[in-house]
């Protein structure tokens, strides 16, 4: 099966500027520079829609459309779906026992302030999916 | 002093993509 397809903001969010805050599904606010993966994944034990699945980076490549953006093949969930993805580089995604990662951290710390490692092929990333998805 | 004011507050999946696995059973 060829990778389905999917594209993200083509513009930086604002609630990945540091300092943002964030409501976990308890309620509970922190700001996005804090937020560790267990808050991530009590917030979806909660949900009763949405489910943590681990998305691993298979490839990052430069996109053709334009340099400021990377495409991220992801392998999602135990079915491994492959999904790949057209982010700016500084797009943030977090990594499993890891925190925030993007294809380019020195812009992303640059641009949002937000502590940033090297987004990796073999990173494991938190993404959603819906609970009753069958 | 100047006390904040209302700051947006943004739930937590919107920091997480949604990446629907395709089922194909």
């Amino acid at each position: 099966h060829p990778p389905s397809s999917t594209v993200l903001p083509p513009s930086l969010p604002p609630y990945f500027i540091r300092g943002s805050i964030i409501q976990l599904a308890d309620g509970e606010l922190k700001r996005v520079e804090d937020l560790k993966t267990e808050d991530f994944i009590q917030s979806a034990e909660i949900s009763s829609e949405l489910k943590i699945d681990s998305s691993t980076v298979e490839r990052i490549e430069r996109s053709h459309t334009s340099p400021n953006f990377a495409v991220v093949q992801f392998s999602v969930g135990e079915h491994r779906t492959q999904v790949s993805v057209e982010v700016l580089l500084e797009y943030p995604f977090f990594v499993f026992g890891q925190g925030w990662s993007s294809c380019c951290p020195d812009r992303t710390t640059q641009l949002l302030e937000l502590p940033c490692t090297k987004l990796s092929v073999g990173d494991v990333c938190i993404s959603l999916t819906l609970k009753n998805l069958k | 002093n100047v006390e904040p004011r209302s700051v947006p507050v943004f739930p937590w999946h919107s920091l997480v993509p949604f990446l629907a696995p395709t089922q194909s059973d």
